[in-house]
């Protein structure tokens, strides 16, 4: 078919890039997104295949308080949004007691506007 | 699955030119992983 | 390289719910150029990553480490 690989192209994929058994991983996997308001249970049967690695988005989310560098596409606006918010939890993280945000915010609180 | 395949050869095409630009390489699995993530996309 | 037309073309007919839905060429070559974008993006971000830890090889973890903001970023 017009879009599938050449018999050259298949060679050259089953070489270089096709995941086999005997490799790390033999396959890749996108964490599902669970929408637990939606209680949307079919994605609970998904456990994943022996020898597949899923890819973590909370792994590393200690390092997402700042900006990665980026190549032709800039960060979007609701990347930096997540960025700051990452950046607020990561100083809260450690309080106990106190909340630092409560705090700040606290003597701007009109009565009048909260029913 | 020959569909993710084709996706899978372009991409390990595209990440080869760029790995090759800055002269590092890429793991077999981290290919995969940009090739499943395009896939979703 | 790039990704093949038809390949994107057969890409977005299979996730069409409606199958009178039809792409023009335009919007074709436009996914063709957007993939394409993405991948390097993805490729170029994994290898800095990697650059910044003094690895010579881009392994998962670096592209895990730029996947959330990558993913906010499409």
């Amino acid at each position: 078919k017009a879009w599938s690989l050449t018999e050259e192209e298949f060679r050259l994929w089953n070489k270089l890039y096709r995941l086999r058994e005997s490799d790390e991983f033999n396959e890749i996997v996108l964490p599902k997104t669970k929408f637990e308001s939606l209680q949307d249970d079919d994605l609970s049967n998904h456990e994943s295949r022996p020898g597949s690695y899923q890819l973590s988005l909370s792994e590393w989310r200690v390092w997402q308080n700042c900006p990665f560098p980026t190549h032709q596409v800039d960060h979007s606006d609701r990347c930096y949004h997540f960025i700051s918010i990452m950046e607020m939890i990561d100083q809260i993280r450690n309080e106990e007691d106190e909340c630092s945000y409560e705090l700040k915010l606290k003597p701007y609180l009109q009565i009048g506007d909260i029913s | 699955q020959s569909l993710k395949a084709a996706v899978h050869y372009t991409v390990g095409s595209l990440c080869q030119e760029a790995a090759d630009a800055k002269g590092v390489k890429f793991s077999k699995p981290t290919i995969a992983a940009i090739s499943e993530v395009t896939f979703r996309q | 390289p790039s990704f093949r037309k038809e390949l994107v073309n057969k890409l977005l007919y299979l996730h069409f719910k409606d199958d009178k839905c039809k792409v023009s060429p335009d919007a074709l070559q436009l996914m063709v150029e957007m993939l394409k974008i993405f991948v390097q993006e993805a490729a170029s971000r994994a290898i800095r990553q990697a650059q910044a830890e003094d690895q010579d090889k881009v392994d998962i973890e670096q592209f895990e480490k730029v996947l959330p903001q990558l993913l906010l970023d499409f």
